[in-house]
Protein backbone atom coordinates (compact mmCIF):
# COMPACT_ATOMS: atom_id res chain seq x y z
CA UNK A 1 0.00 0.00 0.00
CA UNK A 2 2.76 2.55 0.89
CA UNK A 3 6.12 1.53 -0.61
CA UNK A 4 9.38 3.57 -0.34
CA UNK A 5 12.29 2.33 -2.05
CA UNK A 6 15.79 3.45 -1.80
CA UNK A 7 14.77 6.77 -0.47
CA UNK A 8 17.09 9.68 0.45
CA UNK A 9 16.48 13.49 1.90
CA UNK A 10 18.82 15.72 1.84
CA UNK A 11 18.91 19.57 3.65
CA UNK A 12 20.41 22.42 2.52
CA UNK A 13 20.62 25.37 5.29
CA UNK A 14 23.44 28.15 3.34
CA UNK A 15 26.36 25.96 2.90
CA UNK A 16 25.52 23.08 5.15
CA UNK A 17 23.99 19.81 3.86
CA UNK A 18 22.11 17.69 6.30
CA UNK A 19 21.44 14.09 5.17
CA UNK A 20 18.37 13.46 7.21
CA UNK A 21 17.52 10.06 5.47
CA UNK A 22 19.50 7.64 3.29
CA UNK A 23 18.29 4.40 1.01
CA UNK A 24 15.61 4.46 2.90
CA UNK A 25 13.39 0.98 1.81
CA UNK A 26 10.36 -0.12 3.65
CA UNK A 27 7.13 -1.17 2.41
CA UNK A 28 3.89 -0.70 4.74
CA UNK A 29 0.66 -2.76 4.17
CA UNK A 30 -2.75 -1.67 4.71
CA UNK A 31 -3.78 -1.69 8.42
CA UNK A 32 -0.58 -2.68 9.46
CA UNK A 33 0.48 -0.59 12.85
CA UNK A 34 4.03 0.48 12.92
CA UNK A 35 6.26 2.04 15.54
CA UNK A 36 9.21 4.08 14.59
CA UNK A 37 11.63 4.40 16.82
CA UNK A 38 15.54 5.91 17.76
CA UNK A 39 17.75 8.87 18.79
CA UNK A 40 16.65 12.31 18.86
CA UNK A 41 17.53 13.88 15.22
CA UNK A 42 17.89 10.19 13.54
CA UNK A 43 15.44 11.16 11.12
CA UNK A 44 11.83 10.23 12.35
CA UNK A 45 9.83 13.51 11.54
CA UNK A 46 11.49 13.64 8.27
CA UNK A 47 10.39 10.06 7.17
CA UNK A 48 6.68 10.54 8.62
CA UNK A 49 6.31 14.05 6.54
CA UNK A 50 7.79 12.53 3.26
CA UNK A 51 5.16 9.12 3.89
CA UNK A 52 2.23 11.82 4.99
CA UNK A 53 3.28 13.60 1.27
CA UNK A 54 3.91 17.01 3.61
CA UNK A 55 7.43 16.54 1.88
CA UNK A 56 9.58 15.76 -0.98
CA UNK A 57 12.48 13.35 -1.47
CA UNK A 58 16.04 14.05 -2.99
CA UNK A 59 16.16 10.88 -4.00
CA UNK A 60 14.41 7.26 -4.28
CA UNK A 61 10.64 6.53 -5.18
CA UNK A 62 7.47 6.84 -2.96
CA UNK A 63 4.98 4.29 -3.85
CA UNK A 64 0.96 5.44 -2.58
CA UNK A 65 -1.52 3.02 -2.88
CA UNK A 66 0.60 1.88 -6.56
CA UNK A 67 1.08 5.42 -7.77
CA UNK A 68 4.39 7.25 -8.10
CA UNK A 69 3.73 10.35 -6.01
CA UNK A 70 7.23 12.42 -7.42
CA UNK A 71 6.11 14.74 -9.33
CA UNK A 72 2.37 15.37 -8.31
CA UNK A 73 1.40 18.63 -7.96
CA UNK A 74 0.68 19.95 -4.76
CA UNK A 75 -2.79 20.35 -5.84
CA UNK A 76 -3.03 16.76 -5.73
CA UNK A 77 -0.99 15.59 -2.71
CA UNK A 78 -3.36 18.10 -0.87
CA UNK A 79 -6.28 16.53 -1.92
CA UNK A 80 -4.77 12.58 -1.32
CA UNK A 81 -3.85 13.82 2.21
CA UNK A 82 -7.45 15.64 2.91
CA UNK A 83 -8.92 12.60 1.52
CA UNK A 84 -6.47 9.69 3.35
CA UNK A 85 -4.40 10.74 6.10
CA UNK A 86 -5.00 12.12 9.36
CA UNK A 87 -1.61 13.57 11.16
CA UNK A 88 -0.65 14.21 14.59
CA UNK A 89 2.23 16.92 14.70
CA UNK A 90 5.20 16.66 17.09
CA UNK A 91 4.78 20.13 17.72
CA UNK A 92 0.80 20.14 17.46
CA UNK A 93 0.66 22.74 14.84
CA UNK A 94 -3.07 24.19 16.39
CA UNK A 95 -4.32 27.23 14.68
CA UNK A 96 -4.14 29.91 17.82
CA UNK A 97 -6.81 32.23 16.63
CA UNK A 98 -9.66 29.54 16.66
CA UNK A 99 -10.92 27.79 19.57
CA UNK A 100 -10.20 23.74 20.69
CA UNK A 101 -13.66 22.54 19.05
CA UNK A 102 -13.09 24.98 15.68
CA UNK A 103 -9.49 23.56 15.53
CA UNK A 104 -10.69 20.13 15.08
CA UNK A 105 -14.16 20.58 13.52
CA UNK A 106 -11.66 21.94 10.64
CA UNK A 107 -10.71 18.45 10.11
CA UNK A 108 -14.60 17.57 8.66
CA UNK A 109 -14.58 20.32 6.70
CA UNK A 110 -13.82 18.95 3.13
CA UNK A 111 -16.07 15.93 4.54
CA UNK A 112 -19.66 15.35 3.55
CA UNK A 113 -21.56 15.73 6.09
CA UNK A 114 -24.11 18.13 7.80
CA UNK A 115 -22.85 20.85 10.73
CA UNK A 116 -24.73 18.81 13.29
CA UNK A 117 -22.99 15.90 12.52
CA UNK A 118 -19.88 17.52 12.59
CA UNK A 119 -20.28 18.88 16.11
CA UNK A 120 -21.50 15.99 17.24
CA UNK A 121 -18.33 13.89 15.85
CA UNK A 122 -16.23 16.96 17.43
CA UNK A 123 -17.72 16.65 20.93
CA UNK A 124 -17.36 12.74 20.94
CA UNK A 125 -13.83 12.69 19.79
CA UNK A 126 -13.21 15.93 22.87
CA UNK A 127 -14.72 13.87 25.29
CA UNK A 128 -12.76 10.50 24.19
CA UNK A 129 -9.48 12.41 24.47
CA UNK A 130 -10.91 14.52 28.19
CA UNK A 131 -11.22 17.66 27.02
CA UNK A 132 -14.66 18.69 26.29
CA UNK A 133 -14.23 21.57 29.45
CA UNK A 134 -11.58 23.22 27.19
CA UNK A 135 -13.89 23.29 24.06
CA UNK A 136 -14.27 26.74 23.83
CA UNK A 137 -10.69 27.84 24.78
CA UNK A 138 -7.90 28.62 22.48
CA UNK A 139 -4.69 26.84 22.54
CA UNK A 140 -2.64 29.41 24.29
CA UNK A 141 -5.07 28.42 27.22
CA UNK A 142 -4.16 25.19 27.72
CA UNK A 143 -1.70 22.88 29.29
CA UNK A 144 0.94 21.42 27.00
CA UNK A 145 -0.61 17.59 27.75
CA UNK A 146 -4.05 19.41 26.35
CA UNK A 147 -2.76 20.64 23.74
CA UNK A 148 -1.53 17.61 22.25
CA UNK A 149 -4.86 15.74 23.25
CA UNK A 150 -6.28 18.20 20.64
CA UNK A 151 -3.74 17.79 17.84
CA UNK A 152 -4.66 14.02 17.65
CA UNK A 153 -8.35 14.82 18.28
CA UNK A 154 -8.54 16.74 15.30
CA UNK A 155 -6.15 13.99 13.40
CA UNK A 156 -8.28 11.06 14.39
CA UNK A 157 -12.08 13.12 14.05
CA UNK A 158 -12.16 12.40 10.37
CA UNK A 159 -11.40 8.25 11.13
CA UNK A 160 -8.60 8.67 8.12
CA UNK A 161 -7.70 5.61 6.49
CA UNK A 162 -3.95 6.74 7.60
CA UNK A 163 -3.14 7.68 10.80
CA UNK A 164 0.76 9.38 11.20
CA UNK A 165 1.37 9.95 14.94
CA UNK A 166 4.87 11.53 15.54
CA UNK A 167 5.54 10.91 19.32
CA UNK A 168 1.68 11.15 20.44
CA UNK A 169 2.05 10.87 23.86
CA UNK A 170 5.24 12.85 24.96
CA UNK A 171 3.35 15.40 27.15
CA UNK A 172 1.26 12.95 28.50
CA UNK A 173 0.99 11.13 31.92
CA UNK A 174 0.91 7.59 31.58
CA UNK A 175 -3.06 7.13 32.36
CA UNK A 176 -3.93 9.55 29.34
CA UNK A 177 -0.79 8.31 27.06
CA UNK A 178 -2.65 4.79 27.28
CA UNK A 179 -6.18 6.44 26.63
CA UNK A 180 -4.58 7.76 23.51
CA UNK A 181 -2.57 4.32 22.76
CA UNK A 182 -5.98 2.21 23.46
CA UNK A 183 -7.91 5.04 20.37
CA UNK A 184 -5.28 4.09 18.38
CA UNK A 185 -5.58 0.23 18.90
CA UNK A 186 -9.33 0.62 18.17
CA UNK A 187 -8.83 2.15 14.46
CA UNK A 188 -6.44 -0.20 14.05
CA UNK A 189 -8.64 -2.73 14.71
CA UNK A 190 -11.23 -0.95 12.61
CA UNK A 191 -8.75 -0.71 9.41
CA UNK A 192 -6.47 2.20 9.91
CA UNK A 193 -3.04 2.09 8.80
CA UNK A 194 -0.39 3.24 11.76
CA UNK A 195 2.78 4.66 11.41
CA UNK A 196 3.59 6.19 15.27
CA UNK A 197 7.16 7.55 15.70
CA UNK A 198 7.39 6.99 19.64
CA UNK A 199 10.33 7.25 22.45
CA UNK A 200 8.07 4.96 24.52
CA UNK A 201 9.24 1.51 23.97
CA UNK A 202 5.59 0.64 26.34
CA UNK A 203 4.34 2.37 23.40
CA UNK A 204 5.81 1.12 20.82
CA UNK A 205 4.69 -2.34 22.21
CA UNK A 206 0.83 -1.65 20.55
CA UNK A 207 2.51 -1.98 17.40
CA UNK A 208 3.04 -4.67 15.17
CA UNK A 209 6.11 -4.09 14.13
CA UNK A 210 9.06 -1.90 14.93
CA UNK A 211 11.32 0.11 12.71
CA UNK A 212 14.75 1.50 14.49
CA UNK A 213 16.26 4.43 12.53
CA UNK A 214 19.89 5.50 13.55
CA UNK A 215 21.57 8.41 11.39
CA UNK A 216 18.83 8.35 8.53
CA UNK A 217 18.99 4.87 8.31
CA UNK A 218 16.71 2.00 9.21
CA UNK A 219 18.99 -0.12 11.50
CA UNK A 220 16.66 -3.25 12.51
CA UNK A 221 13.18 -4.13 12.28
CA UNK A 222 11.17 -6.46 14.50
CA UNK A 223 7.98 -8.11 14.72
CA UNK A 224 6.22 -7.55 17.82
CA UNK A 225 4.52 -10.81 18.69
CA UNK A 226 2.08 -9.67 21.61
CA UNK A 227 0.24 -7.32 19.02
CA UNK B 1 14.71 29.43 50.91
CA UNK B 2 11.37 29.06 48.49
CA UNK B 3 8.01 29.07 50.44
CA UNK B 4 4.59 29.24 49.24
CA UNK B 5 1.57 29.48 51.23
CA UNK B 6 -1.73 28.45 50.49
CA UNK B 7 -1.19 29.47 46.33
CA UNK B 8 -4.47 29.87 44.56
CA UNK B 9 -3.97 30.75 41.07
CA UNK B 10 -7.58 31.24 39.06
CA UNK B 11 -7.47 32.31 35.07
CA UNK B 12 -10.39 34.08 33.70
CA UNK B 13 -11.29 33.46 30.00
CA UNK B 14 -14.77 35.01 29.17
CA UNK B 15 -16.82 34.31 31.92
CA UNK B 16 -15.27 30.74 32.65
CA UNK B 17 -12.95 30.59 35.47
CA UNK B 18 -10.20 27.61 36.09
CA UNK B 19 -9.12 27.38 39.38
CA UNK B 20 -5.50 26.11 38.09
CA UNK B 21 -3.73 25.82 41.89
CA UNK B 22 -5.58 25.78 45.47
CA UNK B 23 -4.46 26.31 48.62
CA UNK B 24 -0.44 25.37 47.61
CA UNK B 25 1.30 24.81 50.52
CA UNK B 26 5.42 23.83 49.69
CA UNK B 27 8.60 24.68 51.43
CA UNK B 28 11.92 24.15 49.37
CA UNK B 29 15.27 24.19 50.74
CA UNK B 30 18.46 25.37 48.97
CA UNK B 31 19.72 22.64 47.21
CA UNK B 32 17.02 20.32 46.64
CA UNK B 33 15.93 18.41 43.89
CA UNK B 34 12.81 18.11 43.65
CA UNK B 35 10.19 16.20 41.00
CA UNK B 36 6.74 17.45 40.59
CA UNK B 37 4.39 14.85 39.10
CA UNK B 38 0.55 14.40 38.20
CA UNK B 39 -2.46 14.33 35.22
CA UNK B 40 -2.09 16.24 32.52
CA UNK B 41 -4.51 19.60 33.20
CA UNK B 42 -3.45 19.27 37.11
CA UNK B 43 -1.28 22.46 37.65
CA UNK B 44 2.48 21.89 37.22
CA UNK B 45 3.25 24.17 35.21
CA UNK B 46 1.64 26.58 36.54
CA UNK B 47 2.89 26.06 39.80
CA UNK B 48 6.64 26.24 38.29
CA UNK B 49 5.38 29.46 36.59
CA UNK B 50 4.41 31.23 39.73
CA UNK B 51 7.66 29.92 41.70
CA UNK B 52 9.61 31.07 38.86
CA UNK B 53 8.15 34.47 39.18
CA UNK B 54 6.61 34.43 35.61
CA UNK B 55 3.41 34.34 36.95
CA UNK B 56 1.08 36.09 39.95
CA UNK B 57 -0.75 34.09 42.43
CA UNK B 58 -4.33 34.87 42.47
CA UNK B 59 -4.14 35.05 46.67
CA UNK B 60 -2.15 33.08 49.48
CA UNK B 61 2.05 34.73 49.66
CA UNK B 62 4.94 33.58 48.25
CA UNK B 63 8.42 34.10 49.33
CA UNK B 64 11.62 34.09 47.86
CA UNK B 65 14.85 34.18 49.94
CA UNK B 66 12.35 34.79 52.76
CA UNK B 67 11.29 38.09 51.00
CA UNK B 68 7.63 38.25 50.12
CA UNK B 69 7.25 38.85 46.00
CA UNK B 70 3.56 40.09 46.03
CA UNK B 71 4.20 43.61 44.73
CA UNK B 72 7.07 43.71 43.71
CA UNK B 73 7.57 45.30 40.02
CA UNK B 74 7.89 44.02 37.34
CA UNK B 75 11.59 45.32 37.03
CA UNK B 76 12.15 43.72 40.38
CA UNK B 77 11.11 40.44 39.52
CA UNK B 78 13.18 39.93 36.16
CA UNK B 79 16.09 41.11 38.25
CA UNK B 80 15.66 38.35 40.72
CA UNK B 81 14.98 35.81 37.51
CA UNK B 82 17.73 37.20 35.60
CA UNK B 83 20.38 36.42 38.58
CA UNK B 84 19.26 33.20 40.02
CA UNK B 85 16.32 31.61 37.80
CA UNK B 86 17.17 29.36 34.62
CA UNK B 87 13.62 28.11 33.08
CA UNK B 88 13.13 25.55 30.93
CA UNK B 89 9.81 25.51 29.20
CA UNK B 90 7.81 23.18 28.11
CA UNK B 91 7.05 24.54 25.06
CA UNK B 92 10.62 25.63 24.45
CA UNK B 93 10.13 29.10 23.87
CA UNK B 94 13.48 29.59 21.10
CA UNK B 95 13.88 32.95 19.40
CA UNK B 96 13.27 31.43 15.98
CA UNK B 97 15.37 34.53 13.94
CA UNK B 98 18.31 33.44 15.99
CA UNK B 99 20.82 30.82 15.53
CA UNK B 100 20.72 28.13 18.21
CA UNK B 101 24.29 29.27 19.56
CA UNK B 102 22.91 32.86 19.69
CA UNK B 103 19.72 31.49 22.15
CA UNK B 104 21.83 30.31 24.13
CA UNK B 105 24.05 33.04 24.15
CA UNK B 106 21.28 35.65 25.22
CA UNK B 107 21.46 33.54 28.87
CA UNK B 108 24.89 34.69 29.31
CA UNK B 109 24.54 38.61 28.57
CA UNK B 110 23.76 39.96 32.11
CA UNK B 111 26.56 38.19 33.44
CA UNK B 112 30.06 39.77 33.63
CA UNK B 113 31.97 38.28 31.32
CA UNK B 114 33.97 38.89 27.97
CA UNK B 115 33.01 37.75 24.46
CA UNK B 116 35.19 35.08 24.36
CA UNK B 117 34.59 33.37 28.07
CA UNK B 118 30.65 33.20 26.72
CA UNK B 119 31.19 31.71 23.51
CA UNK B 120 33.36 28.62 25.09
CA UNK B 121 30.67 28.37 27.75
CA UNK B 122 28.00 28.02 24.85
CA UNK B 123 30.05 26.05 22.90
CA UNK B 124 30.82 23.72 26.35
CA UNK B 125 27.27 23.13 27.32
CA UNK B 126 26.42 22.67 23.41
CA UNK B 127 28.68 19.77 23.13
CA UNK B 128 27.30 18.61 26.49
CA UNK B 129 23.75 18.18 24.96
CA UNK B 130 25.36 16.51 21.68
CA UNK B 131 24.02 19.72 19.43
CA UNK B 132 27.27 21.64 18.29
CA UNK B 133 26.59 20.46 14.76
CA UNK B 134 23.58 22.45 14.93
CA UNK B 135 25.23 25.77 16.45
CA UNK B 136 24.52 28.07 13.11
CA UNK B 137 21.14 26.27 12.33
CA UNK B 138 17.33 28.28 13.46
CA UNK B 139 15.64 26.25 15.52
CA UNK B 140 12.79 25.75 12.66
CA UNK B 141 16.25 23.50 11.51
CA UNK B 142 16.07 21.30 14.14
CA UNK B 143 14.25 18.19 15.06
CA UNK B 144 11.74 18.56 18.25
CA UNK B 145 14.37 17.06 20.81
CA UNK B 146 17.08 19.16 19.32
CA UNK B 147 15.06 22.62 20.10
CA UNK B 148 14.18 21.24 23.50
CA UNK B 149 18.46 20.06 24.19
CA UNK B 150 18.46 23.99 22.94
CA UNK B 151 15.91 24.90 25.55
CA UNK B 152 17.99 23.16 27.90
CA UNK B 153 21.15 24.20 26.96
CA UNK B 154 19.86 27.82 27.40
CA UNK B 155 18.94 27.43 30.64
CA UNK B 156 21.75 25.76 32.10
CA UNK B 157 24.23 27.91 30.38
CA UNK B 158 24.55 30.66 33.39
CA UNK B 159 24.87 27.64 35.95
CA UNK B 160 21.73 29.39 38.03
CA UNK B 161 21.13 28.42 41.49
CA UNK B 162 17.66 27.55 40.97
CA UNK B 163 16.43 25.23 37.90
CA UNK B 164 13.29 25.14 37.08
CA UNK B 165 12.68 22.26 34.50
CA UNK B 166 9.32 21.60 32.76
CA UNK B 167 9.34 18.32 31.43
CA UNK B 168 12.88 18.51 29.91
CA UNK B 169 13.23 15.05 28.43
CA UNK B 170 9.31 15.04 26.85
CA UNK B 171 11.32 14.70 23.27
CA UNK B 172 14.10 12.69 24.07
CA UNK B 173 14.93 8.73 23.59
CA UNK B 174 16.24 7.51 26.58
CA UNK B 175 19.67 8.03 25.52
CA UNK B 176 19.54 11.56 25.85
CA UNK B 177 16.96 11.55 28.41
CA UNK B 178 19.26 10.23 30.77
CA UNK B 179 21.90 12.15 29.51
CA UNK B 180 20.04 15.00 30.61
CA UNK B 181 19.23 13.84 34.11
CA UNK B 182 23.02 13.32 34.78
CA UNK B 183 23.94 16.85 34.03
CA UNK B 184 20.86 18.33 36.24
CA UNK B 185 22.21 15.69 38.82
CA UNK B 186 25.52 17.18 38.60
CA UNK B 187 24.33 20.69 38.80
CA UNK B 188 22.32 19.81 42.19
CA UNK B 189 25.73 18.80 43.44
CA UNK B 190 27.07 21.56 43.04
CA UNK B 191 24.14 23.48 44.78
CA UNK B 192 21.69 24.10 42.32
CA UNK B 193 17.92 24.13 43.31
CA UNK B 194 15.72 22.27 41.17
CA UNK B 195 12.04 21.93 40.49
CA UNK B 196 11.55 19.65 37.68
CA UNK B 197 8.34 18.51 36.45
CA UNK B 198 8.13 15.07 34.60
CA UNK B 199 5.82 12.43 33.64
CA UNK B 200 8.05 9.78 33.82
CA UNK B 201 8.74 7.94 37.09
CA UNK B 202 12.15 6.13 36.47
CA UNK B 203 13.39 10.24 35.65
CA UNK B 204 11.46 11.42 39.02
CA UNK B 205 13.58 8.90 41.02
CA UNK B 206 16.63 10.89 40.52
CA UNK B 207 15.16 13.82 42.85
CA UNK B 208 14.93 13.77 46.56
CA UNK B 209 11.79 14.40 47.00
CA UNK B 210 8.53 13.79 44.69
CA UNK B 211 5.68 16.38 44.92
CA UNK B 212 2.18 14.50 43.40
CA UNK B 213 -0.29 17.03 42.03
CA UNK B 214 -4.17 16.49 41.40
CA UNK B 215 -6.58 18.86 39.96
CA UNK B 216 -4.38 22.12 41.48
CA UNK B 217 -3.83 20.53 44.76
CA UNK B 218 -0.68 18.63 46.39
CA UNK B 219 -2.19 15.03 47.46
CA UNK B 220 1.25 13.23 48.73
CA UNK B 221 4.61 13.94 49.14
CA UNK B 222 7.29 11.06 48.76
CA UNK B 223 10.76 11.00 49.90
CA UNK B 224 13.31 9.25 47.95
CA UNK B 225 15.24 6.96 49.61
CA UNK B 226 17.88 6.23 47.01
CA UNK B 227 18.64 10.05 45.40
N1 LIG C 1 -4.04 31.15 30.27
C1 LIG C 1 -4.94 30.24 30.73
N2 LIG C 1 -6.27 30.54 30.72
C2 LIG C 1 -7.18 29.65 31.16
N3 LIG C 1 -6.88 28.44 31.66
C3 LIG C 1 -5.57 28.09 31.70
C4 LIG C 1 -4.54 28.96 31.24
N4 LIG C 1 -3.35 28.32 31.38
C5 LIG C 1 -3.61 27.11 31.91
N5 LIG C 1 -4.96 26.97 32.11
C6 LIG C 1 -5.62 25.80 32.68
O1 LIG C 1 -5.11 25.59 34.00
C7 LIG C 1 -5.00 24.18 34.24
C8 LIG C 1 -3.57 23.83 34.63
O2 LIG C 1 -2.71 24.06 33.52
P1 LIG C 1 -1.19 23.63 33.59
O3 LIG C 1 -0.56 24.12 32.31
O4 LIG C 1 -0.55 24.10 34.85
O5 LIG C 1 -1.26 22.03 33.60
P2 LIG C 1 -0.11 20.94 33.61
O6 LIG C 1 -0.23 20.16 34.86
O7 LIG C 1 1.22 21.59 33.33
O8 LIG C 1 -0.50 19.97 32.40
P3 LIG C 1 0.40 19.18 31.31
O9 LIG C 1 0.92 17.97 32.00
O10 LIG C 1 -0.62 18.84 30.26
O11 LIG C 1 1.46 20.11 30.81
C9 LIG C 1 -5.44 23.47 32.97
O12 LIG C 1 -6.78 23.02 33.12
C10 LIG C 1 -5.35 24.53 31.90
O13 LIG C 1 -6.31 24.34 30.88
N1 LIG D 1 14.57 22.19 7.72
C1 LIG D 1 15.72 21.57 8.06
N2 LIG D 1 16.92 22.07 7.66
C2 LIG D 1 18.06 21.47 8.01
N3 LIG D 1 18.15 20.34 8.74
C3 LIG D 1 16.98 19.80 9.17
C4 LIG D 1 15.72 20.38 8.87
N4 LIG D 1 14.75 19.63 9.46
C5 LIG D 1 15.38 18.62 10.10
N5 LIG D 1 16.72 18.73 9.93
C6 LIG D 1 17.74 17.82 10.47
O1 LIG D 1 17.47 16.50 9.96
C7 LIG D 1 17.76 15.54 10.98
C8 LIG D 1 16.53 14.68 11.22
O2 LIG D 1 15.50 15.46 11.79
P1 LIG D 1 14.14 14.82 12.31
O3 LIG D 1 13.25 15.96 12.71
O4 LIG D 1 13.60 13.87 11.30
O5 LIG D 1 14.63 13.99 13.58
P2 LIG D 1 13.78 13.11 14.62
O6 LIG D 1 14.27 11.70 14.53
O7 LIG D 1 12.32 13.34 14.44
O8 LIG D 1 14.25 13.69 16.04
P3 LIG D 1 13.45 13.93 17.43
O9 LIG D 1 13.32 12.59 18.10
O10 LIG D 1 14.36 14.86 18.16
O11 LIG D 1 12.13 14.55 17.10
C9 LIG D 1 18.18 16.31 12.23
O12 LIG D 1 19.59 16.29 12.33
C10 LIG D 1 17.69 17.72 11.98
O13 LIG D 1 18.52 18.68 12.59
MG1 LIG E 1 10.85 14.33 15.55
MG1 LIG F 1 2.50 21.55 31.70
Amino acid sequence: MLRLEEITKIYHSGEVETTALEGITLNIDRGEFIAVMGPSGCGKSTLLNIIGLLDSTTSGSYYFNGSNVAGASEAKLANIRKENIGFIFQSFNLIHELTVAENVEIALLYHKMSAKERRARVHEVLERMGITHRADHRPSQLSGGQQQRVAIARALVSQPKIILADEPTGNLDSIHGDEVMQMLTELNHDGATIIMVTHSTRHASYAQRIVNLFDGHIVTESTNRRA
